[in-house]
């Protein structure tokens, strides 16, 4: 059996180790299910269909650790102090969401324990409380303008109940105070009435 | 400004100009980014309505116009730098789809790749003016990302020396390419090359569909547009089919593959000459993948600054929604997640380009890797990215559901990328195909190289250890 990882969940390396070797196990896993269902099958299209569940997840967890590994690479890049240290916070978020998200997956492969997970939630817990200072900043960095966006929600200024009132009444179904629809049914059914 | 949004901002912990010029790949590009959206943006040709108080026909209609402005001011400013008219067509049209996206990103590439130089001196200048306008007509009614399965024909006839194209039935119809229902007057048709009785598969002829005084679909040609759908309602998606047209035997695509006079078939030196343009397309959907959602996770997060809602301490003020740890648990992960994918497609970039300089000088060897990763990630982002997009809507309660969230059409914009260029499943069962390639060499003792080296380390910690 595999020699255990020793995961460390607040460090970004141990975790692309860990995606790492979770990829592995599950492309490892679809190979030899291929395998097999290749001396049951008459044909290795069938046997091809047969696994192509697990030739899927092991597709994904494949992609998933190339874009952690990307993601730590480009902390490599950064030189801004304050930078650096909301863009860790935010890469060992989407490492340890992704955990989460895929739980079975690492606790299968030995690479994480039942107690570890708990770790995991809470460290994922403290990013958030540490993020959500800087969401705002994090979302300005994006740069998109307000005519880019399009969205009242979303505008620089915050000032989204007034605009939204305004967009409201820009509607063309408010270009006249009573819509025709009232003169030609409503009025008539209920002269009719 | 709103005063709670003010607050967040002086709260940041980090120059966010610094992380802007990153995210875009440094502080020139960041100026020349924000020259141009000023170009776009203070330009009186480039306002209307806002299209949501617009009818279908009326947003074509101002697409269209948008777009023919754009042509001729590209060309009056002389940008011609692929990513900066990627970024003034991104500004006129908001991010939104046009009716000439295929004519721009598909049928003049085409051209480029595939088209001999005397083919390109027939078709690249009318094209590169707008007299040509084509689209890329690939995917009919009953087959799609299953290519090789694709029915239109192509017959050979070497008594006039012409191709013959029809739609044989009505699955072969041709069915969504964007463009195509009123806006091109040409197409470039993926169809089965039948010459001296054998089918040679598939390859790309250039059929005119239009006339190019009246505009009127020609001879043999059915065409227009498939109706409403989910979302791109500024693009004429179209079908097309073909009632035995005959076109000159110059107009197959011969850069490769060829059809002499007398209807030999020549075959093409590699299959793999088509797999760049996908390739390419693939690449740039994953730097779709995060612009979409980092869009998305802007108005929410920016919303749920300002929104205020229910207590967290009785008898205290309603509190920001971005104080309950639910929508940060919402909302943070995917913030994280448009950051990795906008790093992603950086890095799918530039290996695109790298690889295809490789191509360029007959090195093929990194291209099967490059096909299988940029398949995948074009389906693990798009997948993320699409459901995401609905989470931050719904994050927004009731008003994420009104168009003026712009919610909505982020959605209905970003999720076909789910099916096109590529079925997701599909997709990944493609990069499926590579992986256990790579295993299988792995467990025979071969040195892998590049994103599947982990396999060789894989192989090795499975052996039996030493006690």
């Amino acid at each position: 059996s595999a020699r255990p990882t020793v995961v460390d969940v607040s460090d970004l390396a141990s975790l692309v180790e860990a995606y790492k070797q979770r990829a592995a196990r599950l492309v490892g896993t679809a190979a030899r299910n291929l395998q097999v269902e290749m001396q049951h099958s008459q044909r290795k299209e069938d046997a091809w269909n047969n696994t192509s569940i697990d030739l899927v997840r092991a597709s994904d967890a494949h992609c998933h650790y190339v874009v952690v590994k990307l993601f730590a690479a480009k902390l490599g890049e950064v030189g801004d102090t304050a930078i650096h240290s909301v863009l860790s916070n935010l890469a060992l978020l989407y490492a340890l969401h992704g955990i989460t998200q895929h739980s079975g997956d690492f606790l299968q492969a030995g690479l994480l324990s039942v107690p570890q997970l708990s770790l995991v939630s809470q460290r994922l817990k403290e990013l958030l409380r540490q993020l959500r200072a800087d969401a705002v900043p994090l979302v300005d960095a994006f740069d998109y303008r307000d005519e880019m966006l399009d969205s009242v929600l979303g505008r620089y200024d915050g000032n989204v109940y007034e605009h939204m009132f305004e967009w409201a009444k820009r509607s063309p179904l408010n270009r006249t105070e009573v819509h025709e629809s009232y003169h030609k049914y409503l009025k008539p059914l209920q002269s009719k009435l | 400004m709103n005063p709670d949004i003010l607050r967040e901002r002086g709260n940041a912990s980090f120059n966010t100009e610094i992380l802007t010029n990153i995210l875009d790949g440094g502080a020139e590009k960041t100026q020349r980014r924000r020259e141009i959206e000023n170009m776009v943006i203070s330009d009186p040709d480039f306002q209307h309505e806002d299209l949501n108080f617009l009818s279908r026909s009326e947003r074509y209609d101002a697409a269209v116009k948008k777009s023919a402005q754009m042509i001729l001011k590209l060309r009056e400013y002389g940008i011609s730098d692929p990513e900066e008219i990627y970024c003034y067509k991104s500004c006129v049209h908001r991010g939104r789809p046009e009716p000439l996206d295929l004519h721009l990103v598909m049928f003049l590439p085409t051209l480029l790749n595939q088209a001999t130089p005397e083919q390109q001196n027939t078709f690249f200048m009318p094209a590169w003016n707008l007299e040509i306008i084509g689209t890329y007509a690939q995917t009919e009614m009953g087959h799609g990302t299953h290519i090789r399965a694709l029915e239109t024909t192509s017959t050979y006839d070497p008594s006039t020396q012409e191709f013959v194209l029809n739609s044989p039935t009505i699955t072969s119809i041709k069915w969504w390419p964007g463009g195509l229902g009123k806006t091109s007057n040409h197409a470039v048709v993926l169809a089965q090359l039948h010459t001296q009785g054998r089918c040679h598969g598939l390859h790309a002829f250039i059929v005119p569909i239009r006339c190019m005084r009246t505009h009127k679909p020609l001879p043999g040609v059915v065409v227009g547009d498939i109706g409403p759908k989910f979302g791109f309602d500024e693009v004429d998606n179209g079908y097309l089919k073909l009632e035995n047209v005959r076109i000159p035997r110059d107009n197959m695509l011969m850069k490769y593959a060829k059809v002499e006079p007398d209807g030999t078939y020549v075959k093409p030196p590699s299959d793999k000459l088509t797999y760049g343009t996908m390739v390419f397309i693939r690449s740039m959907i994953v730097g779709e993948s995060a612009r979409a959602l980092s869009k998305a996770c802007t108005i929410a997060t920016r919303y749920s600054a300002v929104r205020h809602q229910s207590e967290l301490r009785p008898g205290e003020p309603e509190p920001q929604i971005l104080d309950y740890q639910t929508q940060q648990h919402k909302l943070l992960p995917l913030l994280a997640t448009a950051y990795a994918f906008h790093f992603v497609g950086q890095y799918m970039n530039r290996t695109y380009h790298r690889i295809t300089s490789d191509i360029s000088q007959g090195d093929f060897s990194e291209l099967p890797e490059l096909h299988a990763l940029s398949a995948g990630l074009k389906a693990f982002t798009t997948w993320a990215a699409s459901a995401g997009i609905e989470v931050c809507r719904m994050a927004c309660g009731g008003h994420g559901y009104s168009h003026c969230s712009a919610l909505p059409a982020i959605y209905v914009t970003f999720t076909p990328t789910c099916t096109y260029e590529g079925e997701n499943t599909v997709m990944m069962l493609q990069t499926a195909r590579f992986l256990v390639k790579s295993y299988t060499q792995a467990s025979a003792g071969q040195q892998l190289s590049g994103m599947v080296s982990y396999l060789n380390q894989a192989r090795d910690r499975l052996q039996a250890q030493p006690v």
